[in-house]
């Protein structure tokens, strides 16, 4: 053990141990998180090489094997738990992707929340079981965070009881979903619905891309991987373009909106449900903040505590950057920030599931509020975080540049989130929507409830004086 | 605009309010901006994007706004002394770190002053120094373990360069002493000047 590291243990002013508990949510998630953290790291299986060493086939190549260890290896221990699936996975990546995110992050939440029961009875066996694997293909070559932009086209055909699922630009091709190039054999696609002449928007459809057995693209599908990214070199990123394919009615998902037999089209509750998705992506890439900056920041600090540089004080041995108040001044807010955020995460987490049982209940009242308050908190977290790692990575010198530090890779890995699930810009003005009609009506005297009634009490009341 | 309001930048809940004041206030900046738009007859959509600028940053204020207040009720729920006492401090420098890199928005909404601005910056000094002995304890109480990290620089034993020249050594391009470029282009090249 490094002696300078050692010192500072011994300068604690508090129990680690405690603050552990009070992060995880408690002794004894921490315990249950550290044993399934032992169960990955002393498992033989998912020794890897260094994938900083290998090429992008090879570690495409890894993480799909580990993937599949992982799929196995999660049904022999039992694990059934959504957070402990998740953290048992987390560990499993590393800082990493995995190859299957997707299927598992978001096609199998999305056939749980937008399934009618029969659907369910027919996809969940065979997603659970991986005769399944899918991806979410929403965003487009040309068209992304705006929705009602996309162009893919679902049309009705009352006489063969069929969806035909149709590319019509090159701009409207499927680009980006992970998984989509090589991995997956089917796709939720989200398309605009045309039936009997009429347009109702955007929908979500399963289609099948690759056969079942031999993988290779069925007719009418042209997918493949879209190359080369900044980072999330082992997810298969693709591309897919639709060829006028059919699809049975049955693949609409069809668990809040229809189409009858007839063709006749049955609206939904609420138009944001088919958002329930992203809402609870967004959710979750809140907490994935807190933890990409408390990687961080704990490689910095770390290291500021070993690293010794220059003099404070002529003739006295160099000291700890840790000592530098710059230092102090660059990496210490960023902690406190990961702290902020952590708790934020679970408050979001808190408030997603307990929203959700509202609406299965029927109750939709909170909904636009999770909306907004999901997209502008995605946002603002992701933008601080993305900042505060490359700070961090400037705080460790040139070996913070070095794939060995790991800050590279907690960089490239964790940027996305500014860009997908919401372009950070446009969630923080769907935000502003939603905060601009608050006003409205606190303003008309209406009473406002949850995180925005501060905007009834604002312009009567200002911070009372206190002695300086 | 308010006048400067004295503000205990030692109290959290007090800080808490100002930062609700001044989402309040952007919002209402943005709601105005829209409002004088549409008076200069310009249509609800081009309203909404003239003021584009004004709305992202009263949301963001909304949202920096709801994690300040979000961590300063999480200290409510943590019983142990010494750990709430180092989360006060943390929560603290979070909470005036947030004011000196907006204080442009405080001192608009004359949330605060010049001269307290000033005192944020310099107590903020202090909470540096304050948390400077606990700085690798509160890294540690992440509890990430080493082979999630992934990382020679953050390993929990801080030996650093010992592992950072045996990482080098494993890499392919060290896998033969001399690479095999050497003997098919340099030599040659040497041979043809």
């Amino acid at each position: 053990m490094n002696p300078d590291i050692v010192k500072e243990r011994k300068n604690a002013t508090f129990d680690v141990e405690k603050l552990t508990f009070i992060l995880d949510g408690g002794p004894e998630k921490t315990r249950r998180r550290r044993e399934i953290e032992s169960l990955v790291f002393s498992d033989p299986d998912f020794k890897e090489e260094d994938p900083n060493f290998l090429s992008r086939s090879e570690r495409y190549d890894q993480a799909v094997r580990k993937s599949a260890q992982m799929i196995l290896k999660l049904r022999e221990y039992g694990i059934a738990d959504p957070e402990e699936i998740y953290h048992y996975k987390s560990m499993v990546k590393g800082n990493i992707p995995e190859a299957m995110g997707i299927h598992f992050g978001v096609f199998l939440p999305t056939m749980h929340s937008q399934c009618d029961s029969q659907q369910k009875k027919k996809w969940l066996p065979l997603t659970e079981s991986f005769q399944v694997v899918g991806t979410y293909a929403q965003t487009e070559m040309g068209h992304g965070t705006h929705l009602r932009g996309l162009e893919t086209t679902a049309t009705y055909d009352p006489a063969t009881q069929e969806f035909v699922l149709n590319s019509p630009t090159v701009s409207s091709i499927k680009w980006w979903p992970g998984g989509l190039g090589k991995t997956s054999n089917h796709a939720i696609v989200l398309a605009q619905l045309y039936t009997l002449g009429n347009c109702h928007g955007l929908h979500a459809f399963i289609v099948p891309i690759r056969d079942m057995n031999t993988h290779l693209p069925l007719p009418g599908i042209v997918v493949g991987d879209i190359g080369p990214k900044f980072g999330f070199n082992e997810v298969d990123n693709g591309f897919l373009k639709l060829e006028n394919v059919r699809i049975p009615r049955e693949n609409m998902l069809m668990k809040y909106a229809k189409v009858e037999p007839d063709g006749t089209y049955v609206k939904p509750p609420s138009t944001k449900l088919t958002y329930g998705t992203m809402v609870f992506i967004r959710s979750m890439i809140v907490a994935e903040s807190a933890r990409a900056l408390a990687k961080s920041s704990t490689i910095a600090i770390r290291y500021s505590a070993v690293r010794h540089q220059s003099e404070i004080r002529p003739g006295e041995p160099e000291p700890q950057i840790l000592d530098y108040q710059t230092q102090q001044y660059k990496l210490f807010p960023l902690l406190a920030t990961a702290y902020a955020f952590t708790f934020v995460g679970q408050y979001m987490r808190q408030t997603y599931h307990r929203i959700t049982e509202d609406i299965n209940q029927g109750d939709f009242s909170e909904m636009p509020e999770l909306h907004a308050l999901s997209a502008g908190l995605k946002a603002f977290t992701s933008w601080e975080a993305t900042s505060a790692i490359e700070v961090c990575r400037m705080s460790c010198g040139g070996h913070g540049y070095s794939r060995s530090s790991a800050l590279p890779d907690i960089y490239v890995e964790f940027t996305p989130t500014c860009t997908y699930e919401g372009e950070n810009t446009v969630m923080m003005l769907q935000t502003a929507r939603y905060l601009v009609k608050s006003y409205k009506q606190a303003k008309a005297g209406q009473q406002l409830s949850g995180i925005v009634s501060y905007l009834n009490e604002a312009d009567v009341r200002r911070v009372q004086p206190q002695p300086v | 605009a308010a006048r400067p309001t004295v503000v205990d930048i030692n109290d959290l809940t007090s800080l808490t309010e100002v930062y609700k004041l001044r989402a309040a206030i952007l919002v209402e900046l943005a709601a105005k901006s829209i409002q004088q738009e549409l008076q200069r007859r310009k249509s609800q959509e081009d309203a909404w994007n003239n003021s584009a600028i004004d709305l992202v940053r009263a949301s963001n204020a909304h949202c920096h706004y709801v994690v300040v207040k979000l961590f300063t009720d999480k200290l409510g729920e943590v019983a142990d002394t010494a750990v709430h006492s180092v989360l006060s401090t943390l929560a603290l420098l979070y909470t005036l770190y947030g004011i000196t890199k907006n204080s442009g928005d405080f001192l608009q909404a004359g949330l605060l002053s010049v001269p307290q601005v000033m005192q944020i910056s310099s107590r903020i000094k202090e909470l540096l120094a304050q948390l400077r002995p606990n700085a690798v304890a509160l890294a540690d109480a992440f509890d990430i373990h080493d082979k999630k990290l992934n990382s020679v620089l953050g390993r929990y034993d801080g030996n650093v360069y010992e592992h950072m020249f045996e990482w080098a050594r494993k890499s392919p391009l060290n896998a033969t002493e001399v690479h095999e470029s050497f003997h098919k282009y340099l030599k040659p090249l040497r041979s043809k000047l």
